[in-house]
């Protein structure tokens, strides 16, 4: 269990969830369908903004330290904005809502919301 | 990511998932720990998607992504989405929607338009199967009866296989992690044979939320990536989650 990759044997009565790899629970939201899609996750938003504007840092932390000109961002920034209309709705409103609420770029949500895609470059 | 759906011997089917996430994406020397995927699990919500005030589909989920990775659809199905590396991958599929080529779909819109929209098992393993992609995906989708249970392999043009649970086969479960079932996982990265192990151990007779919950606490399955564990019963129409840590020794993936 001590070298890599680190096999344990099978655990068992590791619920209800409890000890070192339980970090913690997950709370719960209410997404109304019936809204515009604009205003959908308003809720949530409001709560998570900080861990998202933080989470997003991290990641242009990462550009930056790949391209320090900074023109990587600059890039997510400028062009991300113009695909989001491309984007199919309800998904493009939320979307714009999201950044609407958070305060973060537009592209910046736009490549979180498209990152699976671009993960694969 | 590691999804597995599983048929207890009263045909009772249960769902579950790790959702590992932020490999290369910096790495904290001091916590030994991957940047991203420490940021990523203060966001882990668990959502109710509501009309008219009735429950369409539950999902857990990042705060700020609108796709679904983790879903039920109470008492109809539980959907899954992991990882699928290719070379034919997503880049080409950005590289064509910039050019004007939008017939694909991108991959968790279609999974949030499927929960939302798909009213079967049938349906949703038809619309994930043949809809075009931008990138490759594996969906594991749970139904409702006996035998409903799938990984469905695909290419961004093609679902090229479709492996059931299959109980007169001894298939009483299906389990995917980030690798084509019929081919032998990248070997630094063995998450399957561990997994497999550990179900086999626990035995259709004992299988539940419990136990699956137990495999996928067990190391490697369990490992740096993982932000989160969500444990799903479709009878019950009941989603779980749980925000995961893996204690030293552990695996960067």
């Amino acid at each position: 269990q001590f070298i890599p990759p680190y096999t344990e044997e099978c655990r068992t009565g590791m619920y209800p969830p409890n000890g070192p790899t339980f970090r913690g629970a997950v709370s719960w939201y209410t997404v109304d369908l019936d809204l515009p899609p604009s205003k959908r996750w308003t809720a949530v938003i409001t709560d998570k903004k900080t861990d998202l504007i933080e989470m997003i840092q991290a990641i242009k932390d990462l550009a930056n330290a790949f391209v320090p000109s900074g023109k990587l961002i600059e890039l997510v920034d400028i062009m991300l904005p113009l695909m989001v209309d491309t984007l199919p709705n309800p998904f493009s409103d939320e979307i714009k809502g999201i950044a609407a609420v958070s305060g973060i770029p537009l592209g910046e949500v736009v490549l979180f919301n498209i990152f699976y895609e671009v993960f694969t470059v | 990511c590691t999804s597995v759906v599983a048929e207890d011997n009263k045909g009772n089917l249960v769902h579950g998932r790790n959702l590992d996430f932020g490999l290369f994406m910096g790495w904290d020397v001091k916590n030994k720990s991957w940047i991203i995927s420490e940021k990523l699990k203060p966001l882990v919500v668990n959502l109710d998607f509501k009309r008219n005030n009735q429950t369409v589909f539950k999902s857990t989920n990042f705060a700020g992504y609108v796709g679904m990775l983790t879903g039920i659809k109470p008492h109809i199905f539980t959907l899954t989405m992991n990882e699928r590396f290719s070379l034919d991958g997503g880049y080409i599929g950005i590289l064509e929607w910039i050019l004007g080529q939008r017939d694909g779909m991108w991959m968790s819109f279609l999974t949030r338009s499927v929960l939302e929209n798909a009213n079967s098992y049938e349906e949703a393993k038809t619309r994930l199967a043949q809809t075009k992609l931008l990138a490759p995906a594996y969906f594991i989708l749970g139904g409702n009866q006996t035998g409903q249970g799938c990984i469905i392999t695909r290419s961004r043009l093609l679902s090229i296989d479709i492996l059931e649970i299959d109980l007169k086969l001894g298939r009483w479960y299906v389990l995917e992690t980030n690798y084509d079932h019929w081919k032998e996982p990248f070997f630094l990265d063995d998450r399957r044979t561990p997994a497999k192990k550990c179900m086999n151990q626990t035995t259709q007779t004992n299988i539940s939320l419990k136990t699956i919950y137990d495999v996928l606490s067990t190391k490697p399955v369990l490992n740096k990536l993982t932000t989160y564990t969500t444990l799903m019963q479709v009878s019950e129409g009941s989603l779980e989650s749980y925000i995961r840590d893996c204690p030293n020794p552990c695996m960067p993936w």
